[in-house]
């Protein structure tokens, strides 16, 4: 699964993401993160998401739209409510990872498994990793 | 006001052992690509859903993501793909789902959202929709890669249902 996330000069967010599913899953099966809310959600007043991983559980925690409602409604921040969300993933034994953005401009990119495709650009920053600890 | 671009290409099993410093720089590169892809629209002013659907496209188009090209094969030997989008500034969403045909699934997406009174659309419907707005369609064979199709072997083999990059 791929995805972005942008805050553009006007202060707006959005998200995308794309997929491919899961090797050999049943034909029909709707796949992974690629659903609004489970790991695909943007709203100006929190932040914008998109995920990758285990997309069943993606949908059962609704993942993404989990995330922006714990900064709207109990002011967390993108990185806290990101764990908590990771934790909640882990215990129905989901596993992958977020790549989010918030309103102020602060990237986060987080995940439960041995790595992720990862990079984000600014103005004064580029930076591009693949592994844990990178 | 300032501007940034995150992307992700895929989480799992992804460890150093089974990447090449080669392979890692390719991997690099096809990110940077994309970073850059999405960047620059922010840079000239272009707002935050042009940037992301610029980003996505440029690994839909690689096969070292799994998405576009580089998307697995389900149990049908068919690559099935699913996109979706989501502006914050108006809430707006829209997303296609299982769709065999559509060359870029993110533009897909963004039509359903922006052209469209539906939010998700799936199979057929989806690709008569893609085909109506003058959307590229292609034969499932474009996504089809032998990398893809000798891990769809394998998970065969195995019995198992795969995450991305959980194959080395």
């Amino acid at each position: 699964t791929v995805g972005a996330v942008a805050m553009d000069k006007k202060g707006n967010l959005a998200a995308a993401t794309s997929t491919g599913g899961m090797t050999n899953k049943f034909y029909g099966r709707v796949s992974d993160t690629s659903i609004v809310g489970a790991g695909n959600y943007a709203n100006n007043k929190t932040c914008a998401i998109s995920g990758t991983g285990t997309g069943d559980q993606f949908i059962k925690t609704v993942f993404a739209y989990d995330i922006s409602a714990q900064m709207e409604f109990a002011s967390k921040t993108l990185e806290e409510a990101g764990k908590i969300s990771l934790q909640k993933l882990a215990e129905i034994k989901g596993h992958g990872g977020f790549i989010g953005i918030d309103r102020k401009g602060n990237i986060q990119m987080d995940f439960n498994c041995s790595g992720m495709f990862r990079g984000f650009k600014n103005e004064s920053e580029n930076f591009v990793a693949i592994f844990k600890g990178d | 006001m300032k501007f940034t671009i995150a992307i992700h290409g895929g989480a799992g099993n992804i460890n150093p052992q089974n990447y090449t410093p080669e392979d890692i720089k390719v991997y690099e590169e096809k990110l940077k690509e994309s970073l850059n892809a999405g960047f620059n629209i922010l840079q000239g002013g272009g707002n935050a859903i042009d940037a992301v659907v610029a980003s996505v496209k440029v690994m839909e188009d690689s096969p070292l993501f799994n998405a576009g090209v580089g998307g697995v094969f389900a149990n049908n030997a068919m690559v099935e793909l699913d996109a979706c989008i989501m502006d914050g500034k108006t809430l707006n969403a829209g997303g296609v789902t299982s769709v065999h045909k559509i060359k870029n699934p993110i533009e897909g997406a963004l039509r359903v959202m922006e052209d469209s009174p539906h939010t998700l659309l799936s199979g057929n419907g989806a690709e008569l929709f893609a085909y109506k707005q003058g959307l590229e369609l292609v034969p499932n064979k474009h996504f089809h890669t032998k990398k893809r199709y000798d891990q769809f072997k394998k998970a065969q083999e195995k019995k198992k249902i795969m995450v991305d990059h959980s194959m080395g």
